[in-house]
């Protein structure tokens, strides 16, 4: 059992840590990772969200939540706490203000939210992970022990060439992945019903070439660009979750 | 004259060093650099592309143009030329795999690029960021003296909200912003003409906020996710370069 391995005082009674991961910026992957924790949290599960960009933190935007106040006790930090699910992210810890540093002090950064955030019992941690492959990566594949991977691409192939590294990567770290979401798949303009696919046709690209499973194709809707404090499932998001549970 | 200070080999002959930028992933960059490059070679200037992108490279997939070999002289890279632009990118360096590496490989890796590129004689040398704010921008801005910025940024305010950190960034290294081009603005659909704002309506946050100009409003159009080797020019993109022009 991978919870044994994590044996840091944070993430011992976190059942399942899965991240949303992909090489590429702006594929969707914080979104992903709300949706994820929101039909998580609606089926029931004690769910956690933590955003690890250190660079650029979506969830206070995400969620419209940006007084949280976070607390520390025993030196731990609380997490936030909004409609049930537990957020933690360096927005709310930075505020505005960005993050001009190197390596080494990003990598101090990541382990310390790592490490000091006090989770409790959680069934599930959904880790939302900035692009690239580099420290902040590293940092987590080496501080602690990730049940796997959700990548997150769209079609296009500017998409798919840097997704691809991510997968070496996770590969090379030995963190299995979970399936493939196709983000912004197809768009359906609401007024004609015309389909336009404009990152691109399915093309089958990684389940080809890595044999990874595609575990949604989610359109390009704008009801998935507001803010996920007052989230509504649907039919998409619910077989989503499904397809993850463990 | 800027040029003075960068009296490196490989840029002593550059007169003007432009940064397409932003902390956000995936709003387009790449695409816009491509744009700039291409248009500015139609109205005949000697252009140059690097890609500093090590973790995504995205110029051999821009331009289709996968095996460029590069060749060293004196111990310095000779860019590759295509439709009479010089580009240069970790992806003609590494291929597919992926830059699996820490902080300082990295600034290493791109003080290389930067200094030992023979660029010969150009008018403008384009240089596209990668997302962030931390060891790839910083030692770019502190390697060599860029002219300007133009920052490229969605309507959406998960783009908005780390757009504004990279300009910060910006002003505290001293690089001017050129101006702002709001990328994805909207898409009209090609069957019935209907006028969608997926990612939001225009706000004007950074000209309200920073003073900055907006350089251009470019909407979302398959056309412009296709390769740029058969580039055509159009009236959006010459007006963008018009407004570039020193
Ligand atoms: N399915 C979707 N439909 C419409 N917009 C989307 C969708 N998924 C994401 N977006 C928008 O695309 C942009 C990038 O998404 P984001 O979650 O920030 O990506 P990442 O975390 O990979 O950078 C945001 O503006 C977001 O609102
Ligand atoms: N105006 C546009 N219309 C349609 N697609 C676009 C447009 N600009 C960029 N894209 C697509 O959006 C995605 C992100 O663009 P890219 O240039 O890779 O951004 P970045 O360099 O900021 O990561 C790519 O798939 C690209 O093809
Ligand atoms: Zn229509």
């Amino acid at each position: 059992d991978r919870r044994s391995s994590n044996t840091t005082e944070s993430l011992k009674n976190v059942k399942n840590i899965i991240a949303v991961a992909s090489a590429k910026g702006g594929v969707g992957k914080s979104t992903v990772s709300a949706t994820l924790a929101c039909e998580f949290a609606a089926k029931g599960y004690k769910v956690g969200l933590l955003d690890t960009d250190l660079f650029g933190p979506s969830l206070p935007t995400l969620f419209n939540h940006f007084d949280a106040k976070i607390y520390q006790k025993n030196n731990m930090f609380i997490p936030a706490e909004f409609n049930g699910i537990k957020l933690m992210s360096f927005g709310y810890l930075m505020g505005d203000s960005p993050a001009i540093m190197r390596g080494p002090m990003v990598s101090g950064y990541i382990q310390q939210i790592l490490t000091a955030t006090d989770w409790g019992e959680l069934d599930y941690l959904f880790i939302d992970m900035p692009p690239g492959t580099g420290d902040i990566q590293l940092t987590i594949s080496q501080t602690i022990k990730l049940d796997g991977a959700v990548i997150v691409t769209t079609r296009s192939s500017l998409s798919l060439v840097d997704v691809v590294k991510g997968i070496l990567m996770f590969e090379k770290v030995e963190i299995p992945i979970l399936g493939v979401v196709e983000n912004m798949s197809h768009f359906i303009c609401d007024s004609c019903n015309k389909e336009h696919h404009i990152f691109g046709e399915d093309r089958g690209d990684l389940s080809n070439r890595f044999g990874i499973e595609t575990l949604a194709q989610i359109p390009i809707e704008s009801t998935r660009t507001k803010p996920f404090n007052n989230y509504k499932s649907n039919e998409l998001n619910s077989n989503l979750g499904d397809a993850l549970i463990r």
